[in-house]
C-alpha cells in the first residue's frame, strides 16, 4: 500500500 | 474509529451546520469571512480529488461529499444569492488571502510524503487548511457585534481540531506505525491560531456577556 492508500482521516 | 476522532468530526459537522442555518434561515452572512469559505473550498477540493478513486469507508465518502457540497454551498450564498450577499461585509474582510495559497502549494511541493500528484495535494490541502481561518479570526476582531451562531461556529470548528490532536496521540499509542508528521505539526499550528479566541470565547461565557475581541 503506498502513503496515500493509508490516509483515512477527514 | 476512536471516540475523539468521531466527537471531532462531529464538532466539525455541527460548525458547518450552524453556519448554513445561520445563512439559510436568517439569510445573513454578517461577520462570516468569505475568504476563509473560499479557502475551505479550495481545501476540500485539493484533499478529495480521490473520492472516487480512493475508497475508505461508506462513513468517509459520505462525510467527504457533506464538507465538499457544504463548502461550495456557502460560498455560493455569499456571492451569488440576492438577500444573503448584501449582508456580507466586505469592507472589513480585507484578508489577502490569495497571497496565502501560493507559499501553502510550495510548500506542498517540498515536503510530501510522496512526490506524486495526490500526495503534493493532499499536503497542500493540509497546509492551506492549517492557515484558512485566519481571514475569519481578523473580520472577528473587526466586528463590533458578533452574533451568537458566528461565535459558536468558529468555536466548533477549533473545537474539531483540538479534538483530532487528542485522536492522533490515541492513535499513536494504539497503533503500530501511526506516524503523519505533516498532518500533526500542521494540525497543532492550527490549533494554536484558535488559543486567544477560545480564551476570549470562554470569558464571555463564563461572565454571559456578548463576545467581543480586543483588536
Amino acid at each position: 500500500k503506498d502513503a496515500f492508500e493509508k490516509k483515512d482521516e477527514l | 474509529m476512536n471516540l475523539f476522532r468521531l466527537a471531532g468530526d462531529m464538532t466539525h459537522l455541527v460548525s458547518v451546520v450552524v453556519l448554513l442555518l445561520k445563512i439559510h434561515t436568517i439569510k445573513s452572512c454578517a461577520g462570516v469571512s468569505l475568504k476563509t469559505q473560499e479557502l475551505y473550498a479550495l481545501v476540500f477540493a485539493a484533499r478529495y480529488l480521490d473520492l472516487f478513486v480512493h475508497f475508505v469507508s461508506l462513513y468517509n465518502t459520505v462525510m467527504k461529499l457533506v464538507f465538499l457540497a457544504s463548502s461550495f454551498t456557502i460560498v455560493w450564498y455569499m456571492r451569488r444569492h440576492k438577500i444573503v450577499r448584501r449582508t456580507y461585509d466586505k469592507e472589513h474582510d480585507t484578508f489577502r488571502h490569495h497571497f496565502i495559497v501560493l507559499p501553502c502549494l510550495v510548500l506542498g511541493l517540498l515536503l510530501n510524503e510522496k512526490f506524486t500528484f495526490r500526495e503534493v495535494m493532499w499536503a497542500f490541502s493540509i497546509y492551506l487548511e492549517a492557515v484558512a481561518i485566519l481571514p475569519q479570526l481578523v473580520l472577528l476582531q473587526r466586528t463590533r457585534n458578533i452574533d451568537n451562531l458566528t461565535a459558536q461556529y468558529v468555536f466548533f470548528l477549533g473545537a474539531y481540531r483540538v479534538l483530532y490532536i487528542f485522536n492522533w496521540i490515541y492513535r499513536y499509542f494504539t497503533e503500530p506505525h501511526f506516524v503523519h508528521w505533516i498532518s500533526w505539526i500542521a494540525g497543532i499550528v492550527q490549533t494554536l491560531l484558535y488559543g486567544d479566541f477560545f480564551y476570549y470565547y470562554i470569558l464571555s461565557w463564563k461572565n454571559n456577556v456578548k463576545l467581543e475581541l480586543p483588536a
